[in-house]
């Protein structure tokens, strides 16, 4: 995956960092800081599409040619999440007791094409 | 797309930075607290001390470690899932003691779970942790009960008795997963306990609540598998 940085509009993860302290949270909220809520963003032309979850192969190279064939119908993909992982979490609850969970799939760690 | 006057992947009007951040900070908070099933955040009437919460948790990894290592000892309820079903979000509850005097010699103490957990988890595991500041040498006879309310009255009716020869000072574990099964049926789950120690002992407990060696109940809870309709 692609991290956004640069000037390309194409499909990257846009890192972004909520900090609990900030929107308040950090009194009910015991660990971690913050959350890192990234998300995907960008364009996902035809020729990247499946990238950069395919890998070099037979199979790559036959889409390729599919697609470059069918250019004329040229449809986007879609910038997706490709590897998340779970946002562990050690709280009060309205009773003061103490929950520890993780919550699966809420941190994106990279993005790719459909 | 900050630069461009239009977001490149929607091909709509670009956000401004600040427009698009608090959507962003709305969307984390309304995400976490849907996950966490929680109409709102919670407000913390009386958090307990660090030291109790230090201590809880550190009897809580070693727990853990025993539990490892000794796979047979704790003997409760469905074997724990150390690898979760897929996706399905497990619980850890630690619960500090909230104490009623009955007699010199004896208390009451009541474990509260919210019902966001109670209503949509099943319990794999729970664990009572008490500490015994023995007063004299010799093994002391300590009485633990678990209470439930009386359907019938005001009174409380015992579910469980425990007797305990408590020989030195320490901590003790007692299983309740079963009392605590029973509870997450109920509208307002509350395990009840009544410890009952000898006349010559005094208080059953630290003298004060934010002892590090206050009573706790760790549960373990995994959230209910949703409802599934198979088509064949």
């Amino acid at each position: 995956g692609v991290d956004c940085g640069g000037d390309s509009p194409m499909c990257c993860r846009q890192e972004f960092f909520v900090d609990f302290k900030e929107i308040g949270w950090e009194d009910w909220i015991i660990q971690p800081e913050g959350y890192h809520m990234n998300y995907c963003s960008g364009l996902c032309p035809l020729h990247m599409a499946g990238i950069p979850g395919l890998a070099a192969s037979f199979h790559t190279a036959v889409l390729n040619r599919i697609k470059a064939a069918s250019a004329a119908a040229a449809v986007d993909s879609c910038c997706v999440p490709t590897q998340r992982r779970p946002l562990s979490l050690l709280y009060y609850d309205r009773d003061s007791n103490i929950v520890k969970t993780d919550i699966p799939d809420m941190i994106v760690d990279s993005c790719g094409c459909t | 797309a900050a630069k461009s006057a239009w977001c490149p992947a929607c091909g709509v009007a670009a956000l401004t930075p600040g427009t698009q951040r608090d959507a962003l900070l709305a969307l984390a908070k309304q995400s976490i607290l849907a996950k966490l099933r929680l109409p709102a955040r919670p407000n913390i009437p009386h958090p307990p001390s660090r030291g109790a919460l230090l201590t809880a948790l550190r009897r809580m990894r070693a727990q853990r470690s025993d539990a490892a290592a000794f796979p047979g000892m704790l003997r409760d309820g469905p074997a724990p899932a150390r690898s979760p079903a897929v996706g399905l979000q497990e619980y850890e509850i630690l619960s500090f003691a909230e104490s009623e005097s009955s007699t010199s010699h004896s208390v009451h103490l009541h474990f509260r779970f919210s019902q966001e957990v109670a209503g949509n988890t099943e319990i794999l595991r729970a664990t009572l942790y008490l500490f015994w500041a023995s007063p004299s040498p010799g093994a002391q006879p300590i009485t633990v009960r678990l209470l439930q309310p009386d359907p019938a009255g005001p009174n409380m009716t015992v579910t469980s008795e425990t007797r305990l020869e408590v020989q030195r000072s320490g901590w003790t574990t007692l299983d309740v997963g079963p009392a605590v099964r029973s509870l997450f049926g109920q509208e307002i789950p509350r395990l009840t306990v009544e410890l009952e120690v000898p006349e010559d002992w005094g208080s059953p407990l630290p003298s004060h609540h934010s002892d590090s060696h206050w009573p706790f109940v760790v549960t373990q809870a995994r959230a209910r598998t949703p409802h599934r309709v198979h088509r064949r």
